[in-house]
């Protein structure tokens, strides 16, 4: 479903370059729950930079369900996203001023849903994720874990075809974190969603088909779970 | 050193309160490591704010070294805090437009530090969590974890009397957030700092001298590590 093919992205300026990813190709098929995991600093976030559509590659070809995304103009990639990826962002990226409800529903109102439903899907979601009693609080009303949660929340609403979860689990507790690992496994199993995590947390290792792990912005290996 | 005493914390509005803090009475000694642990939303943050000054009790009272910390005004506190305590916060809370270097040097610099002294205090520092290859970057060209790192750096720079890390390695892998809780573990060895982290990180668990249990904003138990 996902294929990267000889990625790459420099940043930085000419004298001064940050070599981030470097010749990357990987596969993800549909339906399959894989976790991108190596150091701080590795290129994780960058990969998802890249397949998510939020930044260009400085080489190399990224396609999904068989679309360049390098053909794709802004406007294009942004309504791709919209439609197919569920993103989690590392830092959540929560509107401020918008309440859990509303943060939650705007994907859903975005995809075309009529305010109450787009609502009540919210709501249903939110329920999953241990937030039903802080509907209406807004970001900074809110605990870290219960941000990141929102903000986990969010991706899912719209039941897109992939989920990128940039270290979903990073500011949850064992018991909170397995839930959520667990809701995750649960659309992989029930709606073949494709999940893509990049993740320090090893709890994660168990509930993953496979182990893409990442090191100096190059794939160091690929594990297949059932051997570890 | 730091002894709470019957605090509260209460948010909401009269009608809907939210019970962040209910009656917290616990002591923390000078030099310990001691790790705050507790489920998403159970308070750890709104009890580190409490310890920090950055906000204020409900109810009960807050002493560091015998200064009763809701006698303090605004301007006393920030001094107060400026000179004692460094701060990790869970969002990092770094200027935007600084580079790393200058991030970490601030607190130096409030301190009194001429710039040349404070820029090579940051410097050293920044190299102690790895970052000796990213002083020129600024927080959106860092990673989640450097720029996590970035925040661990300032809060140590200035060698404070107590260190509040509010999950401090929340975004950082397996080694990487080992060498932080040993490096903390140093800064309380060696320099008889005051650690008190807030954390979901079981590796914290055997670094740590008492361990406090919260739940639902109330001290449900309190370990000696030792005995786990
Ligand atoms: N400004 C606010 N208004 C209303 N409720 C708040 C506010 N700030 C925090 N809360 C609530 O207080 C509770 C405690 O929050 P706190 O941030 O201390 O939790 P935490 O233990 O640090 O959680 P986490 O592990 O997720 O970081 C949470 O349930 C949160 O929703
Ligand atoms: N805009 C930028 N300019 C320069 N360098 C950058 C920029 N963005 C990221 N980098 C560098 O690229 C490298 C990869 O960053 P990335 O965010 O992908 O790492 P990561 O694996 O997600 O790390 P973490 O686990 O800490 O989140 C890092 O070394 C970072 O410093
Ligand atoms: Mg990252
Ligand atoms: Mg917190």
């Amino acid at each position: 479903l996902i294929k990267l093919t000889g990625v790459s992205k420099v940043y930085g300026s000419e004298s001064n370059p940050v070599y981030a990813l470097r010749d990357v190709t990987v596969e993800i098929f549909k339906g399959e729950y894989l976790s991108l995991m190596g150091p701080s600093g590795s290129g994780k976030s960058t990969l998802f930079n890249m397949i998510g559509g939020l930044d260009r590659c400085t080489a190399g070809t990224v396609e999904i369900g068989g679309v360049n995304l390098g053909r794709l103009n802004d406007a294009e990639m942004a309504y791709f996203r919209g439609r197919h990826i569920g993103y989690i962002f590392q830092a959540y990226n929560l509107i401020p001023s918008y309440t859990a409800i509303k943060n939650v529903a705007l994907p859903a109102l975005f995809a075309g849903a009529p305010p109450k439903e787009a609502e009540a899907r919210a709501v249903a979601v939110l329920e999953k994720v241990g937030l039903g009693h802080r509907l209406t609080h807004r970001p900074q009303e809110l605990s870290g874990g219960q941000q990141q949660r929102v903000a986990i929340a969010r991706a899912l609403v719209n039941n897109p075809t992939i989920i990128l979860g940039d270290e979903p689990t990073g500011n949850l507790d064992l018991k909170t974190g397995e839930e959520i690992i667990e809701l995750l496994a649960r659309f992989c199993k029930e709606f073949g969603t494709t999940i893509v995590t990049a993740t320090h947390d090893h709890k994660m290792l168990k509930t993953s088909d496979r182990i893409v792990w990442i090191k100096d912005g190059a794939v160091d290996r690929v594990e297949e779970t059932h051997t570890l």
